[in-house]
């Protein structure tokens, strides 16, 4: 489905140059549950964001079905991101204007099969906080509507940048369950940054990071 | 040190109301480290927040040294959250405009015998990054600069929201360690929320929220 080749990411901070990925590359396939793992800082977020096109590489190159992404103009990036790919923040960015529901039914109308708002916010347990705010709601809740927004859109790809890094260990399990039945029942490709075991436990590979590399990319013994 | 009394914290919302915490009493002891667990939603950060004068109870009382901090007018509260406290924020709250570094200082300046910025940074693993703006740092060390700007206050009361939530385990092992070193060298009294269980398990003391209320209180074992 993706294949990433030779992927850097640089920034250039005036006398010092950080090199967040250096010379990565990663074949992703339809339909599979990818774990990534690694320090604080070792480059998982700018991996997940060069993937779903929220970021461009400093070199290197990213094929989605086979169209070079990394040659797109920010219009053509822009469709891909908005139809192929469903994205959960680290830090959530959600419309503080909007409420639970409206930031998800948001996302919903960017795609032409969404999966109905009401139904994902109570598959994350959100059903008696979908009038509220954001700033009405605690730092697991704003997690979930985040979650909940992404999978609304039924993305091809499904990219969750630490989705439960917020929650209690029940909860994280919910969530887990969630993203294993999606990835079952409509094929959903998943890749997910977590520092959670449970996680790591039921993907089909695990990817490792540090310092910007890919240090190990196994097959899950476990079915 | 601390003692909340009957504590109530009701949201109005309408034709709703949400009970975030109902009649919640705590008996804090100066030099304690205790940890706050419950699945998300349970009331957590609402209680937190009450400790660090951070917010005002619905109705009940708090006593810090023997004054009743919820009669306090804001000007007061807001010396206590300067001067007593040093809260580590569950989304960071960091100043977008200054530096690592500057967000430090910046907390620092507020007391009046404070631990070095540049110090506190290294301490959480930060000495490569004291330049970077928020912008230009992962979630996680984002984190350890709001960890860092809490400690370098020296604070009599440090209160931590789910303070290694965005950290892998190995750097969550030595923020903790940081915060049992501060707790044996300084005296200071510590409460951490936390989904990590080897936080708790270093703790002196658990307490467990469910849907607003204390449901377990219990002193650890392990010393
Ligand atoms: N301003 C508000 N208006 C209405 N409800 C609110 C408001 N702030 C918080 N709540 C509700 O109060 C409850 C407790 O919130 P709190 O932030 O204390 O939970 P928490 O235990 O910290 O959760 P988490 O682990 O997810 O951070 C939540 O169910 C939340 O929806
Ligand atoms: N705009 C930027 N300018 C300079 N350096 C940056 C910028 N953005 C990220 N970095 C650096 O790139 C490195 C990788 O960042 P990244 O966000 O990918 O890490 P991560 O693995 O997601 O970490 P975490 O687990 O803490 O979220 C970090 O060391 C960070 O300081
Ligand atoms: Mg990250
Ligand atoms: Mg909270």
């Amino acid at each position: 489905l993706l294949s990433l080749e030779n992927i850097c990411k640089t920034y250039d901070m005036g006398e010092v140059k950080v090199e967040a990925l250096k010379d990565t590359s990663l074949d992703i396939y339809r339909g599979e549950l990818i774990v990534i793992l690694g320090p604080s800082g070792s480059g998982k977020t700018t991996l997940l964001n060069i993937v779903g096109g929220m970021d461009r590489p400093t070199a290197g190159k990213v094929f989605y079905q086979g169209k070079n992404i990394t040659e797109f103009r920010d219009r053509e990036l822009t469709l891909y991101r908005r139809r192929e790919v469903g994205f959960i923040f680290q830090l959530y960015n959600l419309m503080s204007s909007l409420t639970a529901r409206e930031n998800v039914e948001l996302a919903a109308e960017l795609v032409k099969k969404p999966l109905p708002a009401d139904q994902m916010l109570a598959s994350v347990g959100l059903e008696d906080r979908m009038d509220h705010f954001p700033s009405q709601l605690s730092g697991g809740e704003q997690q979930r509507v985040a979650i909940a927004r992404a999978v609304a859109k039924n993305p091809g790809l499904l990219l969750g940048d630490e989705p439960t890094g917020a929650l209690d260990y029940e909860t994280g399990i919910q969530i887990l369950a969630l993203l294993r039945e999606i990835n079952t029942s409509y094929g959903t490709t998943i890749i997910i940054i977590t520092h959670n075991i449970a996680i790591a436990e039921m993907a089909d590979r695990v990817v490792r990071l540090r310092s910007g590399e890919i240090v190990e990319d196994r097959e899950n013994s476990k079915p």
